[in-house]
Formats: structure tokens, C-alpha cells, sequence
């Protein structure tokens, strides 16, 4: 949902 | 090849119950450290990472670095297969496409295999870098699945505001709002505190659902951590006695 951020965003791809 | 034993296969049991709801399809990654999993729910809101270290198994071997992907609702329906007192064992060839289960009733009268089918997924596997939380709750698993579960019934969301004083809980939905206070405890059994290390005073909101989910891991472990920082998604753990632990990360929701 749009108010709800993507958890992807805080970590780094590996 | 692969192969671990587990005397307390209920464990295996319980770990799955704890992920399926959130996660259809997962990569475990076996490697001489242990069974491990790390994957998000389909909408990226929530990741969870496993860990059962090769040492918290009876027997447990893996020539080489293998990657099993299993669907886990149809990996549940096996392992619901398995007696709560019965010792599972899974096995895997190098090169081979399934994964077999093994229960051995405690009583060895009774020995079954179930053989399931891997599958290719593409996973993405982030990088979790260690971090100092500004607030670290513990408290006992069953009260925060209580608390998660009582609020789900008043609001979509929590706000948990942690400070020297307690962690607070609160909700509002159309009927009205809630909110409950878990101040710090430690006069009781250990299983039974609450205990809140601070840095400094935080306030998150997340949605119900998915801490709701992560509930589904209490029969692991008495006791939940939970790991908060501003503007951080939250580290909710069960440790795992003597194995490792199911970590859930949810991010908070955008502040309006």
C-alpha cells in the first residue's frame, strides 16, 4: 500500500 | 549430499507454522553453518530470516553449498504428517530436484518418507547490516501475541511508543481506541519479565496484519525481542533454544 514502505528500501541488495 | 536429523522434530513443525503465513514460496540455504532461509512476503512490507545452526542437529551434513526451493504450504502439508514426537530427518542429493522427509515414531515402530518436489525461484537476498537500536523490548511471547491479536480487533495499525517508562500499544479504529501499557517487570520469573534497554525514546507505527503473522512463531520461544529504531523497520525475534531464532523485519508505515 502507498503509506507503507518497501522493506527492500532499508536493506542493500547482496 | 545434504542431511540433518532432528530428534525434536516438532521443531521443524512449529518454524513452518511460523513462516508459511507470510512467505509462499522460499530459497533454504544449507551450508556447513546450518538450514537457513531468508525471504519477504509478496507485497515487500515484511522479511523473515531463519537459522538452525548444524549444531543444534543430532546429525548434520552438507558436502557442498546447496539452495532448496520449496513451496511451504505444500512442505507444511508433509511435515503435518509427522507425529509431534517423532524424529525428522531431511535428505537431499547434490543434483537431485526433491527433498526427503523422514519421521521415525520415537519408538522406531513407525518409519515414513515423503519426497518433496524443488523448485527454481528467483529470491532476492539482502544484506542486514548489524545495528544499535535506539529501544530493545523482551517480553514474554504470549502477551504480545495477546496484545497483537486484542488491538487487530479495534484498528489496522499500532503505534509502539518505548520509553524508561514502558512500551505502550495503541490503536484507533471506528469504534474507538485503545491502548496498553507493558511496563518494565523484572520482579518475576525470567520467562515472565518485561525488560526495555534504551538509548533513546521511540514511536513506530506498523500494521496489524503483519505482526499478527509473526505471532505465529510464539510456540518457539516464551519470550519476543523486540528492536526498534526511528524511521527503521522492526525486529521482532524468537530465539530458538539451542538452534537460532526466526527474525521478523517489518517497515514502519509512512507518517502522514
Amino acid at each position: 500500500s502507498p503509506d507503507q514502505h518497501d522493506i527492500t528500501s532499508f536493506f542493500s541488495q547482496r | 549430499m545434504f542431511e540433518a536429523r532432528l530428534v525434536q522434530g516438532s521443531l521443524l513443525k512449529k518454524v513452518l507454522e511460523s513462516i508459511k503465513d507470510l512467505v509462499t514460496d522460499a530459497n533454504f540455504d544449507c551450508s556447513n553453518n546450518g538450514f537457513a532461509l531468508q525471504a519477504m512476503d509478496s507485497s515487500h512490507v515484511s522479511l523473515v530470516a531463519l537459522l538452525l545452526r548444524s549444531d543444534g542437529f543430532e546429525h548434520y551434513r552438507c558436502d557442498r553449498n546447496m539452495t532448496m526451493g520449496m513451496n511451504l504450504s505444500n512442505m507444511s502439508k508433509m511435515l503435518k504428517c509427522a507425529g509431534n514426537e517423532d524424529i525428522i530427518t531431511m535428505k537431499a542429493d547434490d543434483t537431485g530436484d526433491v527433498v526427503t522427509f523422514m519421521f521415525e515414531s520415537p519408538d522406531q515402530d513407525k518409519i515414513s518418507d515423503f519426497e518433496l518436489k524443488l523448485m527454481d525461484i528467483d529470491s532476492e537476498h539482502l544484506g542486514i547490516p548489524d545495528t544499535e537500536y535506539a529501544a530493545t523490548v523482551k517480553m514474554p511471547s504470549s502477551e504480545f501475541m495477546r496484545i497483537c491479536r486484542d488491538l487487530s480487533s479495534i484498528g489496522d495499525t499500532v503505534t509502539i511508543s518505548v520509553s524508561k517508562d514502558g512500551v505502550k500499544f495503541s490503536t484507533t479504529g471506528d469504534i474507538g481506541q485503545a491502548n496498553i501499557t507493558c511496563r518494565q517487570n523484572t520482579s518475576v520469573d525470567k520467562e515472565e519479565q518485561t525488560i526495555i534497554e534504551l538509548q533513546e525514546p521511540v514511536t513506530l507505527t506498523f500494521a496489524l496484519r503483519y505482526l499478527n503473522s509473526f505471532t505465529k512463531a510464539t510456540p518457539l520461544a516464551p519470550t519476543v525481542q523486540l528492536q526498534m529504531s526511528k524511521e527503521l523497520p522492526v525486529v521482532v525475534q524468537y530465539l530458538i533454544a539451542d538452534m537460532g531464532y526466526v527474525r521478523y523485519y517489518l517497515a514502519p508505515k509512512i507518517e502522514d
